[in-house]
C-alpha cells in the first residue's frame, strides 16, 4: 500500500495547478522511490515529468509499484479543499480504486478526508534521454514569468537565443517587436536573484509562448528555473524541488521558416 | 511556415 505525507499541501497543490491545464488524465507511478509522473499533451508538443522522491514525504511507504489513475480536473477540486498549511496525506491500496486524501489543520483539530476515484489509463512510458545541453540558464523563476507574459502581448512565439555575452528573449509580432537580455548576475546576498549561463555553444531557438507561460505556473514552487536547450531538440524548463525532486517540462521546437 | 517537433516520435526513437 501507499501512505505518503506532507508537512504542507502547498507543493502537491501547486504542482498539480502547474499542470492540469496541460494535461488531464494521467498516472502517478507510486514506488519505493517516490511518486513520478509522465505525461505529453495532446497536441505531442509538450511533456510533463514530475519526480516527488520519497525524501519529500515524511513518512513514506509504498511496498510494491502502484499506478495511481488520475483525472486532474477530478484531483484539482478535491484539493481546493485543502489548505495550503494543512498536511496533506496521500493513502492507497495495492490494487486501488480510489486514492485516499486527508488535509489537517493541525491548528483547529481539524481533519477533512476524501477518496478520489481512480481510473485505468493506458499509458507508454517514453524513455528522456540524458542531453548535453549546448546552453543552461538558471534565473529566478519570477523573471522568467515576467518575460513569458510581457513578450506573449507581442506575439505567439518567442526565439530564447544563448551566447556568451547573456540570454535574449525576443518576439516579432504585428504591432511590432520587443526583446529582453539577461546577463550573467551572481549578487552575493540575494541568491534568489541569480542569473547564470553555462554555455557550450551558442544556441537559438524559437518556442510558442502559450506553453511557455502555461508552464510558469509551477513559478510558486521554486525561486529558480532552469532553462536548457540544444539545437533541434527540446527544451527543458526545470523548476528544481528540495531534495533532488523536480518538476520539468519538455517543449517542442519550432523548426524551420 | 515554422512546424512543431512530435515530441512523441522524438521521445519513443531517442
Amino acid at each position: 500500500m501507499l501512505e505518503a505525507r506532507l508537512d504542507t499541501a502547498n507543493l502537491f497543490k501547486s504542482a498539480v495547478d502547474a499542470i492540469k491545464d496541460l494535461v488531464q488524465d494521467c498516472n502517478f507511478d507510486c514506488n519505493d522511490s517516490g511518486i513520478a509522473l509522465q505525461a505529453m499533451d495532446n497536441s505531442h508538443v509538450a511533456l510533463v515529468s514530475m519526480m516527488l522522491k520519497a525524501e519529500a514525504f515524511s513518512p513514506f511507504r509504498c511496498d510494491r509499484n502502484i499506478a495511481l489513475g488520475v483525472n486532474l480536473t477530478s484531483l484539482t477540486k478535491v484539493l481546493r479543499a485543502a489548505g495550503r498549511d494543512d498536511t496533506l496525506t496521500l493513502k492507497a491500496e495495492d490494487a486501488p480504486d480510489v486514492l485516499n486524501l486527508v488535509f489537517e489543520a493541525t491548528a483547529q483539530d481539524r481533519i477533512s478526508e476524501y477518496d478520489l476515484k481512480l481510473m485505468d489509463i493506458d499509458q507508454e512510458h517514453l524513455g528522456i534521454p540524458d542531453t548535453e545541453y549546448a546552453a543552461t540558464i538558471s534565473m529566478p523563476s519570477a523573471e522568467f514569468k515576467r518575460i513569458t507574459t510581457d513578450l506573449m502581448a507581442m506575439s505567439e512565439s518567442v526565439t530564447i537565443e544563448a551566447t556568451k555575452d547573456g540570454v535574449k528573449f525576443s518576439s516579432t509580432g504585428d504591432i511590432g517587436n520587443g526583446s529582453i537580455t539577461l546577463r550573467q548576475h551572481t549578487p552575493v546576498d540575494k541568491p534568489n536573484e541569480t542569473v547564470e549561463i553555462e554555455l557550450s555553444e551558442p544556441v537559438a531557438l524559437t518556442f510558442s509562448l502559450k506553453y511557455l507561460t502555461n508552464f510558469c505556473k509551477a513559478q510558486p514552487l521554486s525561486n529558480q528555473v532552469k532553462l536548457c536547450l540544444s539545437a533541434e531538440v527540446p527544451l527543458m524548463v526545470e523548476y528544481g524541488l528540495e531534495g533532488g525532486s523536480y518538476l520539468r517540462f519538455y517543449l517542442a521546437p519550432k523548426i524551420g521558416d | 511556415a515554422p512546424f512543431q517537433l512530435d515530441l512523441y516520435n522524438y521521445f519513443l526513437t531517442s
